[in-house]
């Protein structure tokens, strides 16, 4: 199973949206996908057409009421949602004082690995407690970025001080794979500037030992397209919704180039 | 003083660009402003030019290590901010069991109120403590709010459990005075739809006894403008940045809006 979590702790770049596409793409190309939402908003959850639920939800697997098996829910072929709700919120501070707190997700997904091809996480706009479990969980990294100045002034805190930190301390395994460009306005001065500085960055840490090494931008970008954000009020992928429009041309591309990576399985 | 917090727990929405712009366009007109961050991420903070600082910083004020005395600071004429660091992110938790927590920021302000005629607060995207923090503060939320279905999800969860709950037990004053709709794109569908669902939302509530009974959605919209998300990389307000830009004239209709109303002061 190739599991990857969707992470940015800036605001708004698109991290629901792609984690929902994204994960739409891959099942309607015959892999199973599970996608598990970890954000206490229940966007992704929304955005593929289920309801936010207390029982049987990721809320009650980090509160050890359920098991993995028991939170699923399949919402199309080969697409299975672990859903959220709003008590996840209350999670951070619940958790300060249980014994191994960090790993507690993971351990919930490892009896179930071997029944998906795919796990995508979706993660609340923060670095907390929630985060850490989505990282300690997975073996990848897709970090979202709209191309603007305040979103690229998280990037190095995102990376130095919490990705490295997992990866030294809890999960070797982990490593950022890529930075998926969303919003992008090809009009834009800044939306180039911000990608030449994206790419130098990670170009400047090839061959060192840092999770994101061998890290790079997807070649597949995708554009600011409104019928992206029409698609959740259906509680439909964008591909369901309208499948001519750049939207699902921009994250049909992205499933292909992420499935024929040889990914860390 | 008129104070007032700038909250939406959705990610993305404009919160730090309205605080920034805003406030820079009330003190342009002669009055002075206070501006917090209280984002971890120190947007604001970098938005108004400032540097993040761990030392007189509101996170410094939160764990009662300095006043705001020590931790304002002038970056323009008639504007102080109150900048922000990265340490905040542990005080959700850091603050746990001191008694009396979400009153701490109330409290240092309190003695400085007669220095200040507008304070204005930048939230982070959640709803914890430190968006608590803000709401027992000030006697006015205001909430910026992009005109797309996920961004709708989160209004409800924000009015009923988070701001009535502050209400009702700690701060009677608060009251939402408005919505503001940011990155608003005319010529899509989908902002029209959204923008009649929160208008008919809050005339519904007229006359009831809730804490939104009179908030209604700013006349004054901020349309999506490239030139309000290059600003901030000069640390740059958009009327220092490019004063005749879409962007520039929406936030002074805006800032010219919100001065001419009474607000509870
Ligand atoms: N490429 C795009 N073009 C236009 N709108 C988009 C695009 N991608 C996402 N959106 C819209 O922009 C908003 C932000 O996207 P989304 O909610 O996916 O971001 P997020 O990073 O998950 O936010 P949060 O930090 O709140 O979790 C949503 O309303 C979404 O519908
Ligand atoms: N009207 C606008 N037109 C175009 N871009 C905008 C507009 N308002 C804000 N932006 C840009 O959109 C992004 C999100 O805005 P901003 O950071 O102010 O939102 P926020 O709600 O404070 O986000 P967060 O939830 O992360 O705190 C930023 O890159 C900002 O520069
Ligand atoms: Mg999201
Ligand atoms: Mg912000």
């Amino acid at each position: 199973m190739r599991s990857i979590a969707i992470i940015n702790q800036k605001g708004g770049v698109g991290k629901t949206t792609t984690t929902a596409n994204l994960a739409a793409g891959i099942a309607a190309r015959g892999k199973r996908v599970l996608a598990i939402d970890l954000d206490p908003q229940a966007h992704l959850t929304i955005n593929l057409g289920a309801e936010p639920r207390s029982e049987n939800s990721v809320y009650a697997i980090l509160a050890d009421r359920c098991t993995l098996k028991d939170a699923q829910l399949k919402v199309r072929k080969n697409l299975w949602i672990v859903p959220s709700s709003i008590d996840l919120a209350g999670a951070e501070v619940e958790l300060v004082n249980v014994v191994g707190r960090e790993v507690i997700l993971r351990d919930a997904i490892e009896p179930f690995a071997s029944k998906f091809d795919y796990l995508l996480i979706d993660c609340p706009p923060s670095l907390g407690m929630l985060t850490v479990n989505a990282l300690t969980a997975v073996n990848e990294v897709f970090i979202p970025l709209q191309p603007h100045f305040l979103a690229l002034q998280g990037l190095g805190k995102l990376l130095d001080d919490t990705i490295r930190l997992v990866a030294k301390r809890i999960n070797p395994q982990l490593s950022v794979t890529g930075i998926v460009l969303t919003m992008y306005e090809g009009n834009t001065n800044l939306a180039g500037e911000v990608v030449e500085d994206v790419k130098s960055f990670f170009e400047a840490a090839r061959g060192t030992d840092c999770p994101w090494s061998n890290a790079r931008v997807f070649d597949a970008i995708i554009r600011r397209n409104i019928k992206l954000a029409e698609a959740p009020s259906f509680g439909l992928s964008i591909f369901d919704y309208e499948p001519r429009c750049n939207g699902a041309l921009d994250y049909a591309r992205l499933a292909k180039e992420v499935m024929s990576q040889m990914g860390a399985s």
